[in-house]
């Protein structure tokens, strides 16, 4: 008690090794200590929940409608782009929506291969060039057909890039030229598809990719792991990008909406 | 902007003419901080503090001319030595030595086994790739792909399991003379029981010679779990750590050596075949730190 609030250092540091081991960061995990000291023991775990939960609640950006609504992922190597983009399009699909997949990765061996399988499987139309083709060129292309097949939905699917590669990064750009030259409001959303392992590096890969792409959302994948997903808390934060749908396994539907109240309990479990 | 934080830190360091044990602990606790922003686990960087304070109170570096330096370069010189100061050499005797390549979804895996083939066949081993990836979409044809871009011998996926796979992929080894097996394997969390049991299953029967833990960079606190659930389970003989041509600190590389004592054999250091290189620690411990 006393300079140390109603907490015994014990306490303290148990509780900060559980909210650092969630890759939340020591910065913010001393935010919420500071918190606790000043709270009765009983009261602590609903405060600090409560303001983990008041700073995932940031306000979607409500995407203005089109036909087709373009939704695009982006995000680092090997995070699950395109099985996010898989999982998201039966989840439209399921709600009655016209959905058709731009296979955009024309680079990575098999890339467009592996959304093809994922679209005949579950039924869903798709767009692809070959490998070693442009990319822009197949979001061209995917653009063209969602219109002239009535799609209600474009989903497309790019190539993982890390941040610190311009050249890659500036083909995000050639994309969005493509996209806005057939719709200025496109892409209506722009998803960064976000590994729930992530540690720190989480935060500079936001802050990059909204240089080149106006991010809407973060899909966070792999949930189902044993990481808390902590990274996300900074960029949601400062950044005001609101996760908007959890990864939670390899199949179709192993796929939530995010739910900040039951993301915040369970870090804290 | 991280990278800052340790330089200014051994600024801050180097000025002073006499450090005192309430200076140690400060520093300390910056060092800890810093730490933590490399992904370094909570645990392994409140026990590697621990230890730079033992080295760092003692007479002789108190009273040193310059304690700031002395207590950076304790800093560093441990780090090294904790990473491994040795020179880590795959494990290549056996008819043919087989090494399996494991660890969780999108780490690299299939892209570090194409770029290891290269490595084997410019050393002259004719390396067979096997396909064990029963699972994932198109995962046979990625390796596929690579294999044909860069002239190695692929051996199919069988679909019926993983541990037919490697059979399968035994049996043309013997056939076509390889020197050598890779084994990629599906990406699997380490606690999924059923798909850590496959790899313990496909070890007990085809004894490999090096079992590569393959592992993301960025991968934050829970790599320490993640390698001591494959060590204690499956048994791992090395860690390749990927993407490093990333700005991640890799923090990881120091939690999963501290607790399973597997060196880090080769870092991934791009998307192509000759991005593997070899791992350093002195240089690695100058990246966690900044
Ligand atoms: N357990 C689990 N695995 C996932 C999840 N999402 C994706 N994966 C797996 O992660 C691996 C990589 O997924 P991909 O969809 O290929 O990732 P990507 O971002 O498209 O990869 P690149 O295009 O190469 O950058 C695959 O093995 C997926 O099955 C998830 O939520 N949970
Ligand atoms: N920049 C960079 N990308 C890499 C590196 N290693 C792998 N990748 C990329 O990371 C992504 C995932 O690589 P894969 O080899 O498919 O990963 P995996 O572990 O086999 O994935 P699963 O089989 O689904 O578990 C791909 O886009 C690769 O090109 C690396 O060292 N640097
Ligand atoms: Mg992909
Ligand atoms: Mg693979």
């Amino acid at each position: 008690a006393g300079s140390r609030g109603k907490l015994s250092d014990e306490e303290i540091s148990s509780l900060e090794e559980a909210l650092i081991t969630s890759d939340m960061g020591h910065e913010l995990a001393l935010e919420l200590i500071k918190i606790a000291m000043s709270k009765d023991p009983d009261k602590i775990y609903e405060s600090i929940r409560s303001e983990l939960v008041k700073k995932l609640e940031v306000p979607a950006k409500t995407a203005p409608k089109a036909i087709p609504y373009v939704i695009m992922t982006v995000g680092v190597n090997g995070t699950g782009k395109t099985t996010s983009s898989a999982k998201l399009g039966k989840l439209l699909s399921d709600r009655g929506r016209k959905v058709i997949f731009a296979a955009a990765d024309t680079y990575r061996a098999a890339g467009v291969l592996q959304l093809q399988i994922w679209a005949e499987k579950l039924g869903i139309d798709i767009v692809s060039g070959y490998e070693g083709g442009d990319s822009a060129a197949v979001v061209h292309d995917a653009l063209e057909a969602a219109v002239s097949r009535e799609k209600d939905v474009l989903i497309i699917d790019t190539a993982g890039r890390l941040h610190t590669k311009v050249n890659l990064m500036n083909e995000l750009l050639k994309i969005d030229k493509v996209l806005k030259k057939k719709n200025p409001l496109y892409p209506n959303e722009t998803l960064i598809v976000m590994d729930a392992t992530t540690g720190q590096n989480a935060v500079s890969q936001a802050k990059i990719f909204s240089e080149f792409s106006s991010l809407t959302g973060i899909i966070l994948t792999k949930y189902d792991g044993t990481s808390k997903g902590g990274c996300i808390f900074p960029i949601v934060e400062k950044m005001k990008i609101p996760v908007k749908y959890l990864g939670i396994g390899e199949s179709e539907d192993d796929f939530e909406e995010f739910d900040p109240l039951k993301f915040a309990g369970a870090l804290l479990k | 902007n991280l990278t800052k934080n340790f330089s200014d830190l051994f600024l801050k360091l180097r000025r002073k003419s006499y450090l005192t044990e309430k200076d140690v602990d400060s520093i300390l606790r910056d060092v800890r901080n810093v730490l933590l922003e490399a992904d370094v686990n909570y645990k392994v960087a409140k026990n590697f503090c621990e230890e730079i304070r033992v080295k760092a109170v003692g007479e002789k570096v108190l009273k040193s001319l310059s304690p700031g330096d002395v207590v950076a370069k304790i800093i560093v010189d441990e780090m090294t030595s904790l990473l491994g100061s040795l020179k880590q050499e795959l494990k290549l005797a056996g008819t043919p030595p087989v090494i399996m390549l494991v660890g969780l979804q999108g780490s690299g895996k299939t892209t570090t086994c194409a770029k290891l083939g290269v490595f084997l066949k410019n050393k002259g081993m004719n390396p067979l790739l096997s396909a064990c990836d029963v699972k994932r979409p198109a995962a046979s044809e990625q390796l596929e792909v690579l294999c044909s871009k860069y002239g190695l011998h692929f051996s199919p996926v069988n679909i019926s399991s993983a541990l037919k796979s490697v059979e399968d992929s035994l049996l043309s080894a013997r056939k076509n003379m390889n020197g050598a097996v890779l084994l990629d394997t599906a990406g699997r969390l380490h606690v999924d029981e059923e798909m850590i049991g496959e790899l313990v299953e496909i070890k007990e029967k085809f004894k490999p010679q090096e079992v590569l833990l393959v592992v993301d960079a960025m991968t934050g606190q829970e790599a320490l779990q993640i390698a001591e659930s494959f060590n204690q389970r499956v048994g791992i003989s090395g860690i390749v750590l990927t993407k490093m041509d990333g700005d991640a600190r890799g923090g990881a590389a120091l939690s999963m050596k501290a607790v399973t004592g597997a060196p880090v054999k080769f870092l991934g250091t791009g998307e192509r075949a000759e991005d593997l290189s070899e791992f350093y620690p002195h240089r690695m411990a100058q990246r966690i730190t900044g």
